[in-house]
């Protein structure tokens, strides 16, 4: 099965 | 203290339309560069990111920065008041708790003139890596939005794999499945057709089309659209607008666990 990933696990918090 | 003058409000009215049943409040950040937005839904799954180049009005005048702070559902009632051929001017003081908008209609001698009450928004602002791309594909975005309305009928996601001049749409649903497959394709006669597969390596993505049919709301403000793949990297979807400016979304995928 798929998981929606989320977009903190890509981009930094700046 | 800001001023910006747009020659057709329908700019503003389509970005609005396009981008609040995804984000509902948030900061508009002027500065003498242009006005720009960055907000994530509620899932932390997709972002919108707008950048309206201060070229894009004309005049343009924000001596320094500006946080507008906008419940887009209060902003999109007050656009409404707009026709869209109105010529729109945003102002605001240096600390404002209110911002102004004046439309003008350059065929009557009709002048309106709305607030709308600011908020102080804390909004968490992501850092975008600069992505080289694998994959970067140009369509009329009236055809990825029937793409991604016409498989959201059948299936919650769709696979989207680039390969070698061309790109498929794949989806798997209960009541069956569904693939739609695209090549270059380049007209001089109707450009508005063409279809632009640049790769690098071929990519292999599933996105919710959830989503996906949501960003389509922004197919008014261009032509055509811009997918920017990378396995393993978020989804980039552009709306190209005059003067350099862009309404971008990022979406990030579904992977097996």
């Amino acid at each position: 099965s798929l998981k929606q990933q989320k977009l903190g696990q890509y981009f930094y918090q700046s | 203290m800001l001023e910006a003058r747009l020659e057709q409000a329908s700019i503003l009215k389509k970005v609005v339309d396009a981008i609040k049943d995804l984000v509902q409040d948030c900061n508009f950040d002027c500065n003498d560069s242009g006005i720009a937005l960055q907000a994530m839904d509620n899932s932390h799954v997709a972002l919108v990111s707008m950048m309206l180049k201060s070229d894009t009005f004309s005049p343009f005048r924000c001596d320094r920065n500006i946080a507008l702070g906008i419940n887009l559902n209060s902003f999109q009632k007050v656009l409404r008041c707009a026709q869209n051929e109105d010529i729109l001017t945003l102002k605001a003081d240096d600390s404002p708790d209110v911002v102004s908008l004046v439309f003008e209609s350059s065929e009557q001698d009709r002048i309106s003139e709305y607030d709308i009450k600011l908020m102080d928004i804390d909004q968490e602002h992501l850092g975008i890596p600069d992505t080289e791309y694998a994959a970067t594909i140009t369509m009329p975005s009236g055809e990825f939005q029937r793409i991604c309305r016409d498989l959201s009928a059948l299936s919650e996601s769709v696979a989207i794999e680039a390969e070698k001049n061309a790109v498929k749409f794949v989806c798997n649903g209960d009541i069956g499945n569904g693939a739609i497959s695209l090549r270059n394709h380049s007209s001089v006669e109707k450009p508005e057709q063409n279809v632009n597969i640049e790769l690098s390596e071929p990519v292999a993505l599933t996105f919710s089309l959830k989503y996906l049919v949501n960003f389509c709301k922004a197919s008014g403000l261009s032509g055509s659209v811009k997918l920017c793949l990378s396995n393993e990297v978020p989804l980039l979807v552009e709306y190209e607008l005059a003067s350099n400016s862009y309404l971008r979304f990022y979406l990030a995928p579904k992977i097996g666990d």
